[in-house]
């Protein structure tokens, strides 16, 4: 449904978005390294089911790659940037202060409670839906202590929410037509785009009514 | 109990 397609698609552009920018210009101010840590974790850990063989389309394995790979490379980009560019790198990693564990220990935790079957693969799905849930976290925590950010990473982060925000609509249309409710992603789901919904009303405020963006 | 839904989304 389109909803899927439209959350798919978004969810690509705010990947390119961020390569294209950080290929481009060679910075990486604003962009927390530990989020995109993250994110590589989170598609390797989910998108295992591509080592069964039992693809689901060529859509969904291209798309899967295009998003391991492509979480692969900004972290290569990013590491790229601490010999370019030295000094915005450690001030980065400076800003960059939101520790990894105190995100990567509960999610664990709540993959062992709530999965739909005690096995590796179901284990790993479910811990990398949680992770992505909280993923942007030490992006978001890092915005709100530096008070501003450039274009890119409210875009980049735009796009991200986005896309989390259509598959809501998605599940619904899903649900009404195939009669499907994955209460799993639907929840974590739900919860990420709560996370986002703060970032959201500021990036209307600001952005799209103009001028600069700056958090209270 | 597993509720025999593929993971077809991403």
């Amino acid at each position: 449904n389109i909803f899927r397609i439209l959350g798919d698609l978004s969810h690509l552009a705010s990947i390119v978005i961020l390569l294209r920018t950080v290929q481009k210009t060679q910075r990486v101010d604003g962009i927390s390294l530990k989020t995109q840590i993250l994110y590589v974790l989170v598609f390797c850990t989910r998108y295992l089911d591509l080592l069964t063989f039992r693809w689901k389309s060529v859509y969904n394995t291209l798309m899967k790659m295009v998003f391991i790979g492509a979480s692969v490379r900004v972290i290569q980009l990013i590491q790229g940037c601490k010999i370019q560019n030295p000094v915005a790198y450690k001030d980065m990693i400076f800003r960059d202060t939101l520790q990894i564990k105190y995100l990567v220990g509960p999610c664990a935790v709540l993959a062992l409670i709530f999965n739909y079957k005690f096995t590796l693969l179901e284990l790993c799905w479910s811990f990398s839906l949680w992770l992505e849930s909280v993923a942007i976290l030490p992006q978001l925590f890092m915005l709100s202590r530096s008070g501003k950010a450039s274009t890119l990473t409210t875009h980049y982060i735009f796009a991200l929410g986005l896309y989390r925000a259509l598959y809501i609509p998605n599940w619904i249309w899903r649900y009404y037509s195939e009669d499907r409710l994955e209460k799993l992603s639907v929840f974590t789901g739900l919860l990420q785009t709560a996370l986002y919904s703060d970032f959201f009303y500021i990036y209307y405020k600001k952005v799209v009514k103009g001028a600069g963006f700056e958090l209270p | 109990a597993h509720t025999g839904i593929e993971h077809d989304e991403l």
